[in-house]
């Protein structure tokens, strides 16, 4: 409760100003993003940890050592095609939670670096994906830290009413991939 | 110079193979021509010497009365920095557009100017009734000292009869008829910002001959409106250059790493047969519902952890 009050206050602060519309001054508009930047990081903990338990048994050996959770990160910068864990892991886990509370399909979007990947479901099938070019104008766009010039595009399918599922991401290079995935590099 | 063909049997869209632009549709069977082209209102300066002479501003969109200009294309070519060792894919790359097919999504990337650009996509698995149009506006040049309000516009020659419909508050749609207003005699000084309405999640246009629906899905709060039959038109972005006098004290010209904000967005294009095809309305509304309450993407670094250990 005590994490969701800055995204609380945040909210408020802005419903009650419009702050959407830009019926504020530059600097207060600077603000505004400051403090709903940190609504969404302290959201993010609340999220990280519901996950968690939803995710995996308390002690599991797979946590990562040291840490009491698994690291849940969402990437804020995915509308301009930023994410530092899919452009720098050659490795990561896609965690996709639907809101609705009907089955949901959804298109996943986000930016890597390598030149080819696989996706898996979590019964490890191999999920059909597809790399497309970020568009120039975004690539180019002011203020956009990201080397990555390409989107992983893969269909996650049927996702549970208020449910999630996760998708296992890994970097392959050419040589190596499997006559499956050949078609989707 | 082959035109495009994109989307689903029953909504689909066909781009000139020479611009890449939008030039007919076809909904349910019924196939007519449509354009669709970004344009910009120029702000009123106003005076602010009283209430009928404000600058267009923060709290109000008051264009100063001449029509909106269209933001031509200026065909420079696009240059594809990525990597370029894709084996099974085909770019192909005309001085307008660039188009990538495949087997999940085809995508067409327009660059209008240095300040304007689309993305045509058609996701071929769920996608029954729609095609998606990303919009990417900014930073709006104000070198000439005009402040600009950003639209996008569809105009087709579907019989809307002077109405549009728009949604009110992401609730039921209400039915909106060009200057006039249901509860009093309307004289309107504005026509254009006068027929402009709020726009959660949906505007959309009807043909009563053809039955058909033409509805746009947005992904935010726009304004939105129809000043000809057939037309759509929604505001993407603005930047204006004085006070409208109702309290800010700043012009609505927002800047962020020392230029004007890039804005970026989605529109969903659908539609379909209206009273024959009941689940028309049910597929719009869960694809309104879908972008409203989108889910949530989260990532977590597994470099040191393999799939068996993961599962």
């Amino acid at each position: 409760w005590v994490d969701l009050n800055m995204m609380r206050e945040a909210m408020g602060v802005m419903q009650h100003h419009d702050a959407v519309t830009g019926t504020e001054k530059q600097h207060v508009a600077f603000d505004y993003a400051r403090i709903l930047y940190k609504g969404f990081e302290e959201c993010r903990i609340i999220t990280e940890t519901a996950l968690n338990k939803l995710i995996a048994p308390p002690k599991t050996p797979l946590q990562v050592p040291g840490a009491n959770q698994i690291p849940i990160r969402s990437c804020l910068l995915l509308n301009i095609s930023q994410c530092d864990v899919s452009e720098t892991s050659s490795q990561f886990v896609v965690t996709v939670y639907n809101p609705l509370s009907r089955p949901v399909s959804k298109y996943i979007r986000f930016p890597v670096n390598g030149p080819a990947y696989s996706v898996k479901d979590p019964a490890g099938k191999p999920v059909k994906s597809q790399m497309v070019p970020i568009p120039q104008s975004v690539v180019e766009m002011p203020g956009r830290v990201s080397k990555a010039a390409n989107e992983l595009v893969f269909y996650a399918e049927n996702l549970p009413p208020m449910g999630f599922r996760s998708y296992y991401i890994s970097k392959g290079n050419k040589m190596h991939i499997s006559k499956h995935y050949r078609s989707t590099d | 110079g082959r035109d495009i063909a994109m989307g689903p049997a029953r909504f689909r869209i066909l781009l000139d193979g020479h611009s890449g632009k939008l030039k007919s549709m076809r909904i349910d069977g019924v196939k007519f021509d449509v354009g669709q082209d970004l344009y910009y209102y120029e702000g009123d300066n106003g005076s602010n010497s009283e209430a009928a002479d404000r600058a267009s501003g923060a709290y109000i969109f008051r264009p100063n009365g001449t029509d909106a200009k269209r933001i031509y294309h200026q065909y420079k070519p696009i240059t594809y920095k990525g990597d370029v060792r894709f084996r099974n894919f085909i770019f192909v790359y005309i001085e307008a557009y660039l188009l990538i097919p495949g087997d999940l999504v085809d995508e067409v990337h327009i660059k209008l100017n240095n300040w304007a650009s689309q993305v045509w996509r058609y996701y071929k698995q769920g996608a029954v009734y729609s095609v998606e149009l990303e919009w990417l506006v900014g930073p709006i040049p104000i070198e000439d000292q005009v402040g600009k309000e950003i639209i996008t516009r569809f105009s087709s020659p579907l019989n809307s009869e002077g109405l549009f419909y728009t949604d009110s508050n992401g609730r039921e749609m209400i039915e909106r008829k060009r200057n006039f207003r249901p509860t009093w005699k309307l004289d309107l000084h504005e026509p254009v910002a006068g027929n402009y309405y709020p726009v959660t999640s949906k505007i959309s246009i009807k043909d009563q001959s053809e039955k058909i629906e033409f509805a746009i899905l947005t992904d935010r709060a726009q304004g939105g409106s129809s000043l000809n039959d057939g037309e759509i038109e929604l505001m993407v972005h603005r930047r204006l250059l004085h006070d409208d006098n109702f309290g800010v004290g700043e012009a609505l010209n927002e800047t962020a790493y020392n230029t004007g904000l890039v804005a970026i967005g989605k529109h969903i294009l659908t539609g379909g047969r209206i009273g024959i095809n009941g689940t028309v309305a049910q597929a719009e509304h869960e694809l309104a519902q879908e972008l409203m309450l989108s889910p949530w993407i989260f990532f977590t670094p597994a470099d040191n952890i393999t799939f068996a250990q993961w599962t």
